[in-house]
């Protein structure tokens, strides 16, 4: 199932890495800028319809690209000086101040998805919302089970089917 | 088939996006610093133990990071300017002037061999082999019929088992 193997190379080759540096960046991030971040956990974007979009802008006005968190640089599998960073978003509200967060979509959606597009990689549109759900329960599980991830990461699950045109689906899911 | 999930997200999630630029980033180096490069093609090694160390050097003395490429940047699934480099080694040889190429690790690797290590992923070290054989056949699949990657990249298969304590078995296999 191409979903598990993909949950598993999300956890493997980036959350494990990344995550635990996290707060350190935060910090960083605060003693360059005076900024706090309402949340320092990743918040990971998970949409059914494994649409990740490059800017989430264009799915919610009220979602909007702030700043980068600094940078870590890693030597892996012969790249030397492989560059990890994370984006930090300004999300709006009529009632409550802006929400700082870091968030990006779960990028593993992005290979679901044209697979599903090319007919010789053996996966059709029907499978991807279902691969979807088990890449969301098996990176769950993994997670859960993670010492060096826990409480550090929200999942957040976005149904199109639920947003149907809501124009700030995403920016309240986010916040919630 | 985790293996071939992999393979597939290889291919979407990064040789199709970074290989077409390799050209350019090789002409941009050589603007630079007058180098030219023996061969513009990206070199995959991939290692049927699914071993991938972070630095080639340890593999063999005669394998000698030399330099990275310029990095290219793009907006993914939220993540604003993401960093693409590779790095450029320098192989030598007795006989032969060096030769200098783009040379890395199939990052996936890393993560077949870490879920053969972890109880939890339903994956045992025997299979390791196997999967590491279904995910070079399956990219040779993808790369051979890709338009954007075609003749502009070599998988070198390595393997351990021949290798045998050679200690200069990597820098022959690259520059074959
Ligand atoms: N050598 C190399 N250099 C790169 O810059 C790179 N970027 C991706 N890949 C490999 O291509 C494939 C597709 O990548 P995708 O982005 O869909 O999944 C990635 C992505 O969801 C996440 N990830 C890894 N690095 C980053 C990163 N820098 N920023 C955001 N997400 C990342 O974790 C998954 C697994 O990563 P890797 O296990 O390093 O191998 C990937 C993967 O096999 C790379 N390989």
């Amino acid at each position: 199932n191409v979903a598990h193997g993909l949950a598993w190379s999300f956890y493997i080759g980036y959350l494990k890495l990344v995550i635990p540096a996290l707060e350190e960046q935060v910090r960083k991030h605060y003693n360059q800028t005076g900024e706090n971040l309402h949340s320092s956990r990743l918040h990971i974007l998970l949409p059914l319809s494994a649409v990740a979009p490059a800017k989430m802008e264009e799915e919610d006005h009220n979602v909007r690209f702030h700043q980068n968190l600094p940078e870590m640089q890693l030597d892996r599998a012969g790249v030397r000086g492989r560059v990890y960073k994370h984006s930090i978003y300004k999300i709006t509200d009529h009632k409550q101040e802006p929400y700082y967060c870091v968030v990006e979509y779960a990028t593993p959606l992005l290979t679901l998805y044209q697979m599903s597009q090319d007919r010789t990689a053996g996966f059709s549109k029907q499978d991807r919302r279902q691969q979807v759900l088990l890449f969301y329960r098996t990176l769950s599980h993994i997670l859960e089970c993670s010492l060096e991830c826990r409480n550090r990461y929200r999942l957040i699950l976005l149904d199109d089917q639920r947003a149907d045109g809501d124009p700030h689906y995403l920016s309240t899911e986010i916040i919630k």
